[in-house]
């Protein structure tokens, strides 16, 4: 599972 | 970017377009809950400080600008344009019962315990409360004008969409994020009683308005 460094949704 | 986002996304900009026509257009802001348009002023404010950091896309940027500025217009119209038709009576939901627990809950239960993901954690929780002020509202009054309640079924929407996003998302990318998706979820099953009335109500022409 990725885990995310930058949040990419808004 | 798969469908469900976009339509998400899509139907959040409409919900804010909607209400900032019906203010501009009718020069009122009556039925509409300044306090929770704050909230989600704030809300854009500190989930998108990252717009200095990082660059995501130039959809994401455009759309991070989009929000943070029509949410301070909203809160522009309301408190200083149309100040005389505000509903500062029935607006009285004490929103320091929102900012501050969703505070601390950011401050325990977070990604990381940085500045920066602490305060993207707390627009992600503030966010999933915001809409009450408004809800209030309208219970209070027990009515809703039909724009209004478009306006709140496109905002409902939108974090609905956001869930099957979620879904699309852990089976096709194996991405997940549970602090957004358990916010998310307790967001959208805040709009449910509302969703209700809309369809069974609204969508047959008839104006929201709640038993006695």
């Amino acid at each position: 599972v990725e885990i995310a460094d930058t949040h990419d949704e808004l | 970017m798969n469908i469900f986002r976009l339509l998400g996304d899509l139907s959040h900009i409409l919900a804010i377009i909607i209400l900032l026509l019906k203010i501009w257009k009718t020069r009122s802001c009556a039925g509409i809950s300044g306090k929770s348009q704050i909230l989600f002023a704030t809300v854009y404010t500190m989930r998108y400080l990252d717009l200095v950091t990082t660059y995501i896309s130039a959809y994401n940027t455009f759309m991070k600008v989009i929000f943070i500025a029509t949410s301070y217009a909203t809160v522009f119209l309301i408190y200083v344009k149309c100040k005389a038709t505000y509903d500062h009576n029935h607006d009285t939901f004490r929103i320091e019962f929102l900012i501050l627990p969703t505070l601390v809950l950011a401050l325990l239960i977070n990604h990381e315990f940085t500045i920066m993901e602490v305060l993207w954690t707390f627009s992600i929780y503030l966010e999933s409360v915001a809409i009450l002020p408004q809800l209030f509202l309208v219970s209070k009054t027990g009515e809703a004008e039909s724009i209004t309640s478009h306006y709140l079924f496109a905002l409902g929407s939108y974090r609905g969409l956001y869930l099957l996003n979620w879904l699309y998302r852990f089976y096709a990318e194996d991405h997940y994020d549970l602090i957004a998706i358990i916010a998310g979820l307790v967001q959208t099953v805040l709009y449910c009683d509302f969703f209700y009335l809309y369809i069974t109500k609204v969508l047959k022409g008839k104006k929201l308005q709640l038993p006695a």
